[in-house]
């Protein structure tokens, strides 16, 4: 057989050596390419919301830079005129909007916050919104967990969906911290 | 090994990785909702 | 040579009354009023009076931005959101005044002058990027730079009709400023540039939105190539750095874009693509590989008795928009290979081609892989054109005996093991999705496994089809193909070789695939 690295061998060789070290393996045998955070699988086209080769996502709606006439756009002048920010104000609709398209940002904890203060709960396994419906009392209530009928919020559907939930109360998120540097205006 | 250009290459690449441009970077300024990144649980969902 | 005096104190002034009136609320819609009175100030400093002026004018203001970045990256104290705002502020009002002067020089019609003050500004941004690259060294930082090219970017693709009308014109300045930044000439930039190739406003531009949509791919082409040419001595030690691997890892996320969103495009430029993708590269070169024209259905490789030939899609001859035969050098040997072809004289022309093809005695760097690449592209495409000449399509039957072939084996018998890996990687470049070329060519590979006067030969010819298997998604339908008719067909003999049986690893390779075909 070929015994240099242009053979069988050579290739045997790099195989087993990528069996240690992955660093030699992300050429030869590449890496899992649906892993990069793009939906290779999406009917629409991609580039219109690739953000950038380092991101591991695709951009948010309002990432995108469009033409709006100037007059759309939030002066700087006026910006203090405007009426600040104000989370209590709104509905709940509008709040899991803000939470779910500023992930990683200031105003999702915010948003995350407020739903607290209105009793939703996070589950931090399912990754849902969750609370109690209107006369819907827990079928069991324990110490450290609960059982019964609530509403969660469905955020692909974006309605508020009645489930059966075995709810351990660790499982929910205590009330989120906002960092003390939060101006999100 | 690397030719000198290439290594000289290498380190302004490895130096430039320290400051990779931000996605914000590549939009305009937003000044009533600037973008305002914070670390956020990990369980809490990513930007749909 | 020096500014004359006083020119400095002058432009930043009137960069500062810019700013100034760029934010001020009477600057007016898109800062068209502040435009118009800034100009007149201009007017009265005189900046406008020659070109020299101009560009000395635009320089300086350049430098000034980048000083002002470069101070307040230093503020350790601010977060990067209030340092990044702090450089904008006065960037961006840089930038929309390039923008209104683009727009308004010269009368409506002229594009010309235009275009002229673009090209000026991009080069002069270039210009000091590059010497503040030089200066600065490793404390180079591309945010000044960043901003100001994707800042004008956005600006000039506004769905203006004065814009619109010179957009092509436009994004070649771009692409040619860019290409003059490629990343082997500013390598503290690459970050920054991939982003900027990347941006979905100049993929849209360069690749779907063009009038004649097809005037950008040449030019987004040139700048992959500019980027595989960079990361190609990086990658040949397989063992990658952080850094190099967060960019070939952006540049794979770029090239999947363009897999699905311009399959075409990737169809199209495959070839210079893969002249100069390292060989090692396999998955990265499996990518540009499997793009396949979006109206094309490919049948399941794995379809029991497949009849490839009798595909409609088989016969038609692929778009390859390099110009390979003109890659064959020098002149002589050109000549020399198409009497060959012809008349298969000279005859000491087959002896003569190894020397024609080593370029050294270095190990890994024996071979002029560009020369051939193009050398195997050529001698199939004759040899697929002779074939159509004598009404016939290519087979395992009509691929053989002709000159062509001659070649073919001889370049398998005659090479050393490194030339021939090269030579049947050149070969296995071309099995791509239906069409001649990929039939030809897996044809041939078979024919030379099938005709091998050495097992080492069959040996590299599975080793070759076998690591571009084994590596993850995607792999070229035209590569399946060909490594299931191997296995498959008892003629080959395939499962008596030792080498299919030299290790469990690859017996348990081989039979994971046999069993996914069967």
């Amino acid at each position: 057989m070929v015994t240099d690295p242009f053979g069988m061998v050579g290739l045997l060789t790099f195989i087993r050596a990528a069996e240690t070290d992955a660093n030699l393996v992300q050429l030869a045998l590449g890496s899992d390419l649906t892993t990069l955070g793009l939906n290779l699988n999406s009917p629409e086209n991609l580039y219109g919301t690739f953000q950038s080769p380092w991101a591991d996502g695709p951009c948010r709606p309002q990432d995108i830079d469009f033409h709006v006439p100037s007059e759309y756009l939030t002066n700087l002048h006026i910006k203090d005129k405007l009426a600040p920010i104000k989370l209590s104000r709104y509905g709940e609709d509008l709040l899991f909007y803000l939470y779910y398209t500023h992930g990683g940002e200031v105003l999702q904890l915010a948003a995350a916050a407020e739903l607290y203060n209105r009793d939703w709960r996070y589950h931090k396994d399912e990754r849902v919104w969750i609370t109690r419906g209107p006369g819907m009392e827990p079928s069991v209530k324990t110490n450290s967990y609960e059982m019964g009928m609530y509403y969660y919020f469905d955020c692909h559907r974006w309605c508020k969906v009645p489930k059966e939930f075995h709810l351990d109360y660790d499982k929910l998120e205590e009330r989120p911290h906002l960092p003390a540097s939060f101006h999100h205006n | 090994p690397l030719s000198k250009d290439h290594a000289y290459q290498l380190a302004m690449m490895e130096a430039a990785a320290h400051h990779l441009p931000h996605p914000s970077d590549s939009e305009r300024l937003r000044h009533y909702l600037p973008r305002n990144p914070c670390p956020t649980p990990t369980y809490h969902c990513p930007a749909m | 040579f020096d500014d004359p005096p006083g020119l400095q104190d002058k432009t930043e002034y009137l960069l500062r009354e810019w700013v100034n009136m760029y934010h001020s609320p009477a600057g007016g819609r898109d800062s068209t009023k502040a435009f118009s009175a800034f100009v007149n100030q201009m007017h009265q400093q005189g900046i406008l009076k020659t070109d020299d002026l101009i560009t000395r004018f635009f320089r300086i203001c350049t430098e000034l931005c980048v000083k002002l970045c470069y101070h307040a990256l230093s503020e350790q104290a601010h977060t990067a959101t209030l340092t990044r705002s702090k450089c904008f502020h006065t960037l961006d009002a840089f930038v929309r005044l390039i923008a209104l002067l683009v727009k308004h020089s010269g009368d409506a019609a002229n594009s010309v002058t235009k275009i002229n003050l673009l090209n000026k500004v991009l080069g002069i941004v270039a210009g000091v990027l590059l010497h503040d690259h030089e200066k600065r060294g490793s404390d180079f930082q591309q945010l000044p730079y960043h901003r100001i090219f994707i800042m004008l970017l956005l600006e000039l693709n506004a769905p203006e009709h004065v814009l619109e009308t010179i957009n092509f014109q436009v994004m070649t300045a771009f692409c040619n400023a860019f290409h003059v930044l490629r990343p082997s000439k500013a390598p503290g930039f690459v970050y920054s540039w991939l982003e900027l190739i990347s941006h979905r406003i100049f993929i849209a531009r360069m690749l779907a939105t063009m009038p004649q949509q097809k005037q950008g791919w040449p030019m987004y082409a040139q700048l992959l190539i500019d980027i595989f040419k960079f990361v190609t001595p990086f990658l040949r030690n397989a063992d990658l750095s952080k850094h190099v691997s967060l960019l070939y890892k952006g540049t794979l996320r770029l090239l999947l874009v363009l897999l699905h969103d311009f399959p075409e495009f990737l169809c199209d430029y495959h070839y210079g693509f893969c002249d100069v993708i390292p060989p090692n590269c396999i998955q990265m070169r499996n990518l540009i590989l499997s793009a396949f024209p979006r109206n094309m259905r490919l049948p399941d490789p794995f379809t029991p008795n497949l009849k490839v030939d009798m595909l409609s899609d088989i016969t038609q001859p692929p778009r390859i928009l390099t110009n390979f035969a003109a890659m064959i050098q020098p002149v002589t040997f050109k000549k020399e290979l198409d009497s060959y072809i012809k008349t298969r004289s000279p005859v000491t022309f087959l002896s003569e081609l190894r020397g024609h093809l080593q370029v050294s005695h270095e190990p890994g760097q024996r071979y002029n892989v560009p020369l051939m690449n193009a050398l195997v592209l050529y001698v199939g495409s004759q040899a697929i054109a002779y074939i159509h000449s004598k009404g016939s399509t290519p087979s395992m039957n009509t691929i053989t005996h002709s000159s062509h072939m001659d070649i073919f084996q001889n370049l398998a018998v005659d090479l050393d093991t490194e030339g021939r890996y090269l030579f049947l990687n050149a070969v296995a470049n071309q099995l791509r999705y239906p069409n001649s070329h990929t039939h030809y060519f897996s044809c041939t590979l078979l024919y030379l496994f099938a005709e091998a006067n050495s097992e080492a030969i069959q040996e590299q010819i599975t080793r070759v089809l076998l690591e571009r298997l084994i590596v993850n998604r995607p792999h070229p339908w035209g590569l399946l193909i060909t490594f299931i008719e191997l296995i498959r067909n008892p003629s080959f003999k395939f499962w008596g070789h030792d080498f299919v049986h030299c290790a469990p690893e690859i017996e348990k390779l081989f039979d994971t695939v046999a069993r996914s075909c069967m």
